[in-house]
Formats: C-alpha cells, structure tokens, sequence
C-alpha cells in the first residue's frame, strides 16, 4: 500500500499540499465558528454543515482572501485633504465554478479601537476600478490615479477606528461571473477635520499610521449544492 | 437445521476502536492551523450470527448472517460504522487563504454490523 496523497488533498478540494508562504492571522469570527462547530461535534449536538449561524447565512465553505492591491503615491493627489490611496485587489480563482456565494464582506481594519489617540475625522471612499491601474506602484511609482467606477461607499469614519465591514456580494457574484471584471478596487481615504479645534493634529501622522496599520481582507462564504441540499421552502 | 454458534470472545466482537490521526505524521501540520488531529477511530470485530442482534445491526446484517451461515459463498456481516459525526478544518491554501471548511462523517462515534 503507497500512501496516495493527492486522492486524499482532492477529497479535501486541493489539488496538492498548500506550502503558504505568508501566514494571515485568522480573524476572530473563524476562530469562533471553528471552536463552535468542534464543541458542537464532541457534545454529539446535531449541527447543519450548510448554515452558518453566527453569520446568519447558508454555506459551508469559509475564506479569508488576503488583499493583493498596492498603495498608490500619484504626485497629484485628487484632493489636497487625500490621507491614503490604495488599490485593493482580491484573487477569487479559488472558488470552484459549482460554488454559490451566499456572503462577501469587505473588512478594513484601520487600526486598534482606541480612545488615547484621538485624531482627525476622516472621510472613507471605496470605488470600483474599471480600468488596470498602469504607471507603477509603491511609493515612486505613477502619477495618475486608475479609472474609477460606480462608488460603493462614501463614509465618514469617527474615532476610534477598528474594523469597518462592507457588503461585496453583488460586486463579487459579478467577478466571479467574469473574473475579467475583477480589476480590484480603489480605496481613498480624506482627512475631514479635527471635531476638536482646540487639539494641535498633525495629518501627515495620522496618514503614515493608518498606511501602516491598514489592513483589509474578504471574507467569503461558499455554498456548494452538491455537499448542500437547498434550504426547505417556507409555508406560506 | 441448529446452527453452530461460532466461537468469539466479546474482545474480538465488532466495537469501535480508537485511533488519532495526527496531522504532523503526514506532514500537513505546516498548512493546517486547526485541528492538530482528530479522533477518526475505527471498526473493527466479528458479526457472529449470535450476537448480531446484540451488536447494533441492521435488519439487513442480521439477514446477511443467517444467510451466510446457511451458504458459506454469502460473505458474514462485517463490522461497520453506524454512525460518523463531521469535524472542521482550518488552514491555508496555496494562494494564502485561510479556509474553514467542514468535512462530513469523518469521526466515527458507534459501530455495527451491516
């Protein structure tokens, strides 16, 4: 008897054994959800495979896709107030064809809820793209700003910060139609005003440590038919 | 016709037998984050006709046991899983996503003939 991986790494819907190079931290909502379903499953309390109860959706296959997008340093900035300028860009290749998406939620995590560093109100803008960013990236690189699209939210963000959470369902079921649409998408954030005039801020170190703590991540949530039977239909 | 009652002692009978698989033996402890392994366990054990009604069987082993100690080509009832319970698997795959996926009826909880 030869140990057959693969039949084995196929059965678990890999095609080979992953060798992750970065390793994401896994957010607490996973964390939960595993440690809910392994407490559930040595209690021998009957579980559906198929819903997600602490998200409130039908699936059964969760992922956290790492954001593979860029600061963008265009020497013209839009507007004077622009704090940051960043593409972010999501692989969705992973999701196999048979798959339906049931949840996609944008999180962008700017940074520690925190009362003891109180700075300016900022104003958060999340565009599509509509055309590949051309012209360089990373700090240096190009001086013109990609071709937006239909905006997808427009948001003061108050202090204290944390994570803010974005509903891409019809955006991602749209990529995942044709990943040809899938050109990321363009995250602005502006330096509104500071709700206490009184208090001596300086942008530029806001701006520098929201780039550096900026971190943003797609959670999806899959339903595959043939491991799910569709839900009951409810009586009228 | 009588039977003869085949000689097994309650050791050999069917029951669930524990086994871990641990992730580190196959080397996938570098991209599992969670579990480090799990209790598969398996079945093992004879299904004498005696005690195949004892030994949570179906309907069918019982049958399948009776025949087969009439006609010896009819294989004996073997021991079996009767009841698998899933577990959920936390990892990263090649294009870095943390994935948490669950696996049906991968640990087994009770055995049986069948």
């Amino acid at each position: 008897f030869q140990f057959q991986e693969h039949v084995l790494l196929q059965f678990l819907g890999l095609d080979k054994a992953p060798s992750p190079l970065k390793f994401q931290s896994v957010p607490y909502i996973l964390r939960k959800i595993f440690q809910d379903q392994e407490a559930a499953a040595t209690t021998g309390v009957f579980q559906d495979l198929c819903y997600v109860k602490q998200l409130g959706v039908r699936g059964n296959v969760l992922r956290l896709l790492p954001d593979q997008g860029f600061f963008l340093y265009s020497k013209k900035l839009s507007q004077a107030s622009s704090c940051l300028q960043k593409q972010l860009y999501f692989n969705l290749s992973a999701i196999k064809e048979k798959e339906e998406l049931t949840m996609v939620q944008l999180g962008l995590d700017l940074g520690p809820n925190t009362y003891y560093n109180l700075g300016p109100e900022l104003e958060l803008a999340l565009s599509l793209l509509e055309e590949p960013h051309v012209g360089g990236e990373g700090e240096g690189g190009g001086s013109s700003l990609p071709k937006m699209g239909k905006m997808l939210a427009l948001q003061s963000v108050p202090w204290p910060q944390g994570v803010l959470y974005f509903n891409l369902l019809h955006v991602a079921k749209d990529w995942n139609n044709n990943s040809k649409k899938n050109l990321g998408l363009f995250l602005e954030i502006l330096v509104k005003g500071h709700r206490d005039t009184e208090v001596n801020f300086q942008p530029e170190d806001t701006c520098a440590r929201l780039r550096h703590l900026l971190h943003a991540s797609l959670l999806v949530v899959t339903l595959n038919p043939e491991q799910c039977h569709p839900s009951p239909r409810k009586r009228r | 016709s009588a039977i003869p009652v085949p000689k097994a002692s309650c050791k050999n009978l069917c029951h669930r037998h524990q086994l871990f698989i641990n992730f580190r033996d196959l080397g996938w402890h570098k991209w599992i984050i969670a579990p480090r392994g799990f209790m598969a366990n398996y079945c093992h054990g004879e299904c004498p006709f005696s005690l195949t009604t004892s030994l949570n069987s179906s309907n069918y082993a019982f049958m399948q046991a009776l025949m087969s100690a009439a006609h010896p080509d009819v294989p004996h009832a073997v021991c079996i899983p009767t009841r698998l319970s899933p577990i959920s698997m936390l990892y990263h795959d090649n294009d870095d996503n943390v994935i948490l996926r669950h696996y049906e009826d991968m640990v087994v909880d009770e055995c049986g003939c069948g």
